[in-house]
């Protein structure tokens, strides 16, 4: 554990936090993607079914179990208790176009060809393409509320975060994961536009509006 | 445990 682990964990769940509380002060989940919701679920339950195969420490398991409790009660706020007001014609993204590839890819190229690394390796390839829906529903919409924009800002800034943790490893323990990292960057990138939109306008008091 | 050595992160 070294210090960018830790805060891109924190930022990932303070992403986490901002968006339950959005959607449950405002008893609205306009905005919100439910597909990329979905998708993250998918992340979190194929990635730690380790959870009960290995144990690493109290601090991993109690956060993939918040991670995995999190996922699906968000879940059930989009599609169950807060269901009206849903924005599903704005929320139109193919899952499966995100889901086959990751999945193909994660077939092809694993470290071990076994069941649990491959869907570790699918969920890692998910993960980094896994907001396109929400950044494809901000930009159909052209614009997103200023609480959506923080929690697309912190769950951005985790993998980038993540990065750096993963520079820090390899300079000191020589520990390197080639696919972490190669997604985790594209999972960073993907970001940059919104980043870019974010400082030079939603810190500065402005909506988040896209250019018409 | 190759699954344990590598992934020790979330």
């Amino acid at each position: 554990m070294n210090i960018f682990r830790l805060t891109g964990d924190l930022a990932h769940l303070i992403a986490i936090i901002i968006l339950l509380h959005k959607i449950w002060k405002s008893r609205s989940c306009a905005g919100i993607s439910g597909k990329s919701q979905v998708l993250f679920a998918l992340v979190y339950t194929t990635r730690y079914l380790d959870l009960v195969t290995s144990y690493v420490s109290i601090y991993n398991t109690f956060m993939k179990f918040v991670f995995l409790a999190t996922s699906y009660a968000t879940i059930y706020l989009i599609y169950v208790k807060f269901k009206a007001t849903y924005d599903h014609n704005h929320d139109t993204f193919r899952i499966e176009f995100l889901i086959l590839p990751s999945l193909a890819l994660a077939l092809l190229i694993n470290h071990y060809f076994n069941f649990l690394e491959v869907l570790w390796t699918f969920s890692i390839y998910l993960e980094s393409v896994a907001i396109l829906p929400q950044l494809f529903m901000v930009s159909k919409t052209g614009e997103a509320e200023s609480i959506t924009s923080h929690y697309l800002f912190a769950l951005g800034s985790y993998r980038a975060l993540y990065i750096l943790n993963w520079i820090y490893r390899y300079a000191t323990e020589g520990h390197y994961d080639l696919i972490a990292i190669v997604a985790g960057v594209v999972q960073t990138v993907l970001y940059c536009d919104f980043f870019y939109l974010y400082i030079t306008k939603v810190l500065k008091g402005k909506k988040l509006q896209l250019p018409a | 445990s190759k699954h344990l050595e590598r992934h020790d992160e979330l």
